[in-house]
This record gives C-alpha cells, structure tokens and sequence, in this order.
C-alpha cells in the first residue's frame, strides 16, 4: 500500500457525505445502496463512521461529472479515466468524481459503481494506488465478481486510523507471493503446453519464454468462472481445459467456458452421492484416462468410453506409494505425475510407482 | 506471437505513451514535438517506472504488454506523488 504524499487524514472519525447528483444508468436507491457499501467496507476496518447528509456541505462530496468538471482533471469520455478523488481535507478535499460518460452498472458489466467506489474512497479516506494487483487500491479497473478489501488494503488504511474497535472486524484476501516458500495451491493443469497454477482468486502461469512468473485474477480469462477452484485437468485430446469446484464443473475452450457448464460431476462422471468435491484431477493423453483424486481415495475414468472404469475408487496410497493420503493438486508432463499437497511436491513415476524427486510446492518459479 | 504494427499504430502508440505518463506519472509536459521525444531520456524513465509498478518487465520501451496496461480503464489519480 501507498500512503498519499504528505500523509492527509481526516482528524475526525465520523465524516459525513453526500451524494450531490445522480447517474442515470442506475435507480437513486441503487446508486445509494453502492456507495453505502462502498464506505462499509472502510468503515469495517477502522474507527471512522460515514453518515449521509441528504443536503448541504458533507466532509465528502459524491458527484457524477463529465468532461472539464472545473477541478483541473478533466474527464475524458467512455474509458481511460473512470473516476477520482481528492485526498482528505477541507473544500473540494476528499471528493470523488465518477465519470458520466462512463456506464455505471451494478453487476459484473462495466463499470460496477460499487466497485470503483470502494478505490475512490480509498483515496479520499487518504491513501495513494498500491502495486498489489489484489488490492483494491490497485489504479486499473479489475472486477473479479465480489468487492473485499485486501489485507494491503486493510494494512494500509490502519496505518491511518488505526483498527476498528469491533473484535470481529474482517481480515482482508492475501495475493499469493510467487517466492513464497509456504505457497500452496488449489489446483494446477498443463494449458496448452504451459503450466497455470490456481490460488483463491488468482492463477499464476509459467513459461520458459518469460522468466517472470504472471500473476493475476482467474476472472481476466475466465469472467464466469468462481474463485477457488479446488481441481483442472486438462483433455487435450479436446482443447479443453476442466474446471471443479463442489459438486460442479465447467468446461472451456481457450477463454470461452462452453455451453451448458457447469454440469453435476454425479450425472456427468458417474461419482457417488458421498463425493462432495474433487480434490485433484489430471488426464494422460496417451491413454484418454483422467484421474481425479477425492479425500484418500482415487478413481479412473476413461474419456473415449465416457464412462468410470470398474474396480474403483482404490486407495491412493496403494498405487502411487509415498505421496501421502491427500492430494491438492496434480499435473502430468513428460510422462511423470507431478502430485502437490500443502508445500510439497512430489515427482512419481507411475511405471516403477517410486518417487522421483521432493521439491517445494513453487519450485516451477524459479524462486 | 505478436505481428508487425501498422506504422500509424506505432504513432497512435507514442501519443498514447506520452499522455499515459504525463497524466500519472508526472512526466513533464514540455510541448517538445512528439516524435523527438520517443526515445527521450525522461521519457525511457518513466517507462520504466511504470512498468515497475506495474511488475510488468522494466524494458523502457512501449512493449505489447505494456500497451495492453496503458489502454486498462483506471482510476484518474496519479501513481506517483506529483
């Protein structure tokens, strides 16, 4: 996180607002509702209390401008600039402005006012853009489908005001750190010759091309898809790459998730009703046969036939011995199985059932 | 795998670099002819800052990557104190 220049705070912790005019792509009370929220995740967090001023002068001043607005930041038309806000202090000091030629929406469509709302006051309550891509305070515009603040976020608005005195107050998302040696991951699948590596709401992705390893939401390719994806594997025979989480799973080709996902994986894959979710999922090529690992257990299924094959589920650790009785994620290349579980890695060589290699989870990152 | 830009791109892609910096990164507007200033020192500068910020790869050049970041709808706050 960045504090603004200078460290501007409100001395006072019960600030006022007001909502002066409204966006016509939005109902007053949805526009209300927005930036209600938007000042609660703030207010979750810290001592300060925002109440809205139905008239008159308010500590923060909301508008919906376009174009030269006489603040000497002109707006800029649909895109580029969405909105801003001036730092805390008195007159024009913590206003925000959104951008009228911008359309405000209260979903998932550009541009999701709750969300933009939630930087602007960012700046207002007086901190500066964060390098944290997961952060709220990060300068572009990234909807991944829910507003929470992240800890940088968290860390850096109390550096202001300090905690908030409710015992139960939030603690924000992590965005992995790639060097992290405690990095563990959701799922992981090969994508087309590279390799993708699923956390919360973020994918990491390593080629040999780039040495550095791209981070970002799930959401930039996959807008539809859910955050925590528990298993991926990918059937290459298809270009597909399979996503699970619960009892669901989709199905994409490239970033398009393909008509009629998600399916049951009951219906679909022929699993039991006492399977709730799919720990880890990987496909051989050669032999069209996926393998999805749930608790201690394992099952084959045989993609051409489309069916599950007879004999199992069988104990994991019957069959590939060493590995342990868990498996978070697992990914095939070169012809040996790579299983994780927490900070381990585990290379395997299903011909001779031995153990390769013990690497850390990460160690595809060239930490 | 990126193909050759047509040449009116490429100065699209200067007068965007120009306006992307002087807007958040404080890079000085000196009213200098465009083109002079592609390959200026200040303008390499704060390239690299921004695409520091950014963690994307500090080249000081408008790489594809780099352009595809400038062109993301933002917040019209500066990244850098002015």
């Amino acid at each position: 996180f960045v504090l603004t220049q200078g460290n501007p705070r409100w001395e006072k912790t019960d600030l006022t607002y007001r909502i002066e005019n409204y966006t016509p792509d939005l109902s007053e009370a949805e526009v209300d509702h927005a930036i209600e929220k938007a000042f609660q995740l703030w207010s979750n967090v810290t001592p300060l209390t925002f109440t809205k001023l139905p008239a008159g002068q308010a500590d923060i001043m909301i508008s919906f401008v376009r174009g030269d607005h006489h603040d000497n930041s002109p707006f800029d038309g649909s895109g580029g600039n969405l909105a801003h806000a001036f730092q805390p202090g008195p007159g024009i000091g913590g206003d925000a402005h959104f951008d009228e030629d911008e359309r405000w929406t209260n979903n998932y469509r550009d541009y999701n006012l709750y969300r933009v709302a939630a930087h602007e006051l960012g700046h207002s309550l007086g901190l500066s853009h964060s390098t944290d891509i997961g952060a709220l305070m990060y300068p572009n515009y990234i909807f991944s489908g829910d507003v929470q603040l992240a800890q940088d976020d968290i860390n850096g608005i109390q550096t202001i005001y300090g905690p908030s005195k409710n015992p139960t107050q939030p603690t924000g998302s992590q965005t992995p750190e790639v060097c992290d040696s405690k990095l563990t991951f959701d799922a992981i699948t090969t994508i087309r010759g590279e390799l993708m590596f699923f956390k919360d709401r973020f994918y990491m992705r390593a080629n040999s091309v780039y040495p550095e390893v791209e981070l970002n939401f799930i959401s930039v390719f996959w807008p539809s898809l859910p955050s925590g994806i528990e298993a991926a594997y990918e059937l290459a025979e298809r270009d597909e790459i399979r996503f699970f989480k619960g009892s669901k799973y989709w199905a994409v080709l490239g970033q398009d998730v393909l008509r009629g996902y998600p399916k049951d994986i009951h219906s679909s894959f022929g699993f039991p009703r006492t399977v709730k979710h799919i720990d880890a999922a990987v496909s051989e090529e050669d032999t069209g046969k996926t393998y999805f690992f749930v608790a201690n257990k394992y099952w084959r299924y045989d993609e051409y036939k489309r069916s599950m094959d007879a004999g199992y589920p069988k104990m994991i650790a019957h069959d590939f011995p060493g590995i342990g009785h868990k498996v978070d994620a697992v990914f095939k290349k070169d012809g040996f199985f790579y299983f994780f579980h927490g900070t381990r890695q585990y290379k395997f060589d299903a011909k001779t059932k031995r153990i390769l290699s013990l690497q850390k989870a990460n160690s595809w990152f060239n930490c | 795998h990126s193909f050759p830009v047509a040449p009116e791109t490429q100065q699209q892609d200067v007068e965007t670099v120009q306006k992307y910096l002087e807007k958040y990164y404080d890079l000085k507007d000196v009213g200098t002819h465009i083109e002079r200033r592609r390959n200026s020192g200040s303008v390499v500068e704060k390239l690299k800052q921004m695409q520091e910020f950014f963690g994307l790869r500090v080249t000081g050049k408008p790489d594809a990557e780099t352009m595809k970041v400038m062109k993301q709808p933002r917040c019209g706050v500066p990244d850098v104190a002015r």
